[in-house]
C-alpha cells in the first residue's frame, strides 16, 4: 500500500500587507454599518409640534392681550413660556425638548386660556411613546399646587400638527428680525 | 443702498423685491400673510399688477418664495411725479406661509414719536451708489433719524418735507438709500428687538450726497389709511 505521499503544506502565498488590508476593509465595513444603525436607530430625529391648552385661573382676559407686542401680552407669554421649558428641561425629555410658544389667548369662565405650540425632537422609531411621555410629564407637574397654570380638562391632551402649518404659526409675530448688536446701542 | 453691507440671512425677513420680467424695480414690507406696504411711485409706468412678480429672501437670484400681486392700492392723493402721499399696498394673490425666512414687520400706532438721532435700518436691493451697480445680495445701512425743520433748512431741502414725510441719513452724506431702493423698509427697533416699520423709502437727491439726506414716507402719517384699506 503506498503510503500516499503527504502533500507538501502549500505554501501561503499571501503576503502581510494583503492580510492587513483585508481585516481593515471588514472593520471599516463593521464600523460603518454599526455607526449608520445607532445613527438611524438613536440619532435620526424629526421635529414634532404639538398644540396644548392651559388654564390660569389666576389671570383674567384683558383685551390688552389681544393687543399685539402690548407689554402685558409678551410679558405674559415670555412667563409661559419659560414655565414650559422649566418643566421640560427638568425632565426625562430634556434631550428631546426644543421650545414652547404662546399663540394665543382665550377669555375662559375659569380665567385665562392659553393655546400654546411645543416643539420636539423625536427619534422615528419612539414618538408614540415620547408624546405619551410628554403627556405624563404636563400632567403631573401641573397638578402641583405650586405652578399657576393648569391643564385645560376640555383638550387635555397633546396634539400634533404639521410642519409646515406650525412654523407659520410660529413665525407669524411680527417684527421679529436682526437681533440688534448690544454694542451699537 | 450707498456704504452699507450685506444682510445676513433672516435679519430682514419682511423685505420683498417687485420685480416686472424678472427685473427688480422696487422693494416692499410684508405687513400681514397677504399685503406689502411700498411707494406708490414704483407704479408711474407699470400700473397693471399681473405684470409683477413680488420675491422674497435675501438674494435676487435664487429667491426663498415668489407670489403675484392681485391688486395695487395707490394713496388717492398720490400725483406721479410729486413726492406727497408717496405710499401704495399691495394685496398678493395668496397668502405666504411665515418661517424663520419670512416674517413680516410691525406697524407703529400713529400716536409713536421717533426721536432725531433715533438709530435706523434701512434695506434694499438698489444701486451700490449713484448710478452705480445693481447688488444680487440684500443690503443694509444704519442711519439716524433727521429732524423735519433740519431738513427744511435752504440749504438742504428748502422747506420740501411736508409732515408726511421722514428724513433720515446723514448731512455728512454717504450712508444712504439709493434708486431701486424705493418702497422699501426703514425701521426702528425698540427694547425688545422688536422691529417696527417707521419709513418707506421714498425720494432724494442723489444719494449718499452731502446736505442731501434720504426721504421716507412717514408711516405713522398713514397708519388710519393702511388699516382702512388692509385692516391690518
Amino acid at each position: 500500500m503506498y503510503q500516499p505521499g503527504i502533500l507538501g503544506r502549500r505554501k501561503c502565498s499571501w503576503k502581510p500587507w494583503m492580510v492587513a488590508l483585508i481585516i481593515t476593509a471588514v472593520l471599516l465595513a463593521l464600523a460603518i454599518i454599526i455607526g449608520l444603525l445607532v445613527y438611524f436607530l438613536a440619532y435620526d430625529q424629526k421635529t414634532y409640534y404639538y398644540q396644548a391648552s392651559f388654564l390660569i385661573p389666576s389671570i383674567k382676559y384683558s383685551s390688552d392681550l389681544s393687543v399685539e407686542q402690548s407689554r402685558l401680552r409678551t410679558t405674559l407669554k415670555e412667563k409661559l413660556s419659560n414655565e414650559i421649558d422649566v418643566i421640560f428641561q427638568r425632565s426625562s425629555l430634556k434631550h428631546h425638548y426644543v421650545k414652547s410658544q404662546v399663540v394665543n389667548f382665550r377669555p375662559s369662565n375659569d380665567g385665562l386660556k392659553a393655546d400654546m405650540l411645543i416643539k420636539f425632537q423625536f427619534p422615528l422609531n419612539n414618538v408614540d411613546t415620547l408624546k405619551r411621555q410628554a403627556d405624563s410629564i404636563l400632567h403631573k407637574k401641573l397638578q402641583s399646587t405650586e405652578i399657576f397654570l393648569k391643564i385645560d380638562i376640555s383638550l387635555p391632551y397633546l396634539r400634533e400638527m404639521n410642519a409646515a402649518q406650525a412654523e407659520n404659526i410660529l413665525n407669524s409675530d411680527c417684527g421679529l428680525g436682526m437681533e440688534y448688536p448690544q454694542t451699537a446701542r | 443702498i450707498a456704504d452699507g453691507k450685506p444682510a445676513d440671512k433672516a435679519s430682514w425677513p419682511w423685505q420683498s423685491s417687485l420685480q416686472v420680467d424678472g427685473v427688480h424695480l422696487c422693494g416692499a414690507s410684508l405687513i400681514g400673510s397677504q399685503w406689502l406696504l411700498t411707494s406708490a411711485h414704483c407704479f408711474d409706468t407699470y400700473k397693471n399688477p399681473k405684470l409683477w412678480t413680488v420675491s422674497f429672501g435675501t438674494t435676487l437670484s435664487r429667491p426663498l418664495m415668489t407670489r403675484k400681486m392681485a391688486s395695487i392700492i395707490i394713496h388717492e392723493n398720490y400725483a406721479a411725479h410729486k413726492h406727497d402721499d408717496d405710499i401704495a399696498v399691495v394685496k398678493l394673490v395668496s397668502p405666504v406661509l411665515f418661517s424663520e425666512n419670512l416674517r413680516r414687520v410691525c406697524l407703529p400706532d400713529a400716536t409713536f414719536q421717533v426721536l432725531p438721532k433715533s438709530k435706523v435700518f434701512v434695506t434694499g436691493w438698489g444701486a451700490l451708489r449713484a448710478n452705480g451697480p445693481f447688488p444680487n445680495s440684500l443690503q443694509e445701512v444704519e442711519i439716524e433719524i433727521i429732524s423735519n425743520d433740519v431738513c427744511n433748512q435752504v440749504n438742504v431741502y428748502g422747506g420740501a418735507i411736508s409732515s408726511g414725510m421722514i428724513c433720515a441719513g446723514f448731512l455728512t452724506g454717504k450712508l444712504d438709500a439709493c434708486e431701486g431702493d424705493s418702497g422699501g423698509p426703514l425701521v426702528i427697533s425698540n427694547d425688545r428687538n422688536i422691529w417696527y416699520l417707521l419709513g418707506i423709502v421714498s425720494w432724494g437727491i442723489d444719494c449718499g450726497k452731502e446736505n442731501k439726506p434720504g426721504i421716507y414716507t412717514r408711516v405713522t402719517h398713514y397708519r388710519n389709511w393702511i388699516k382702512s384699506k388692509t385692516n391690518i
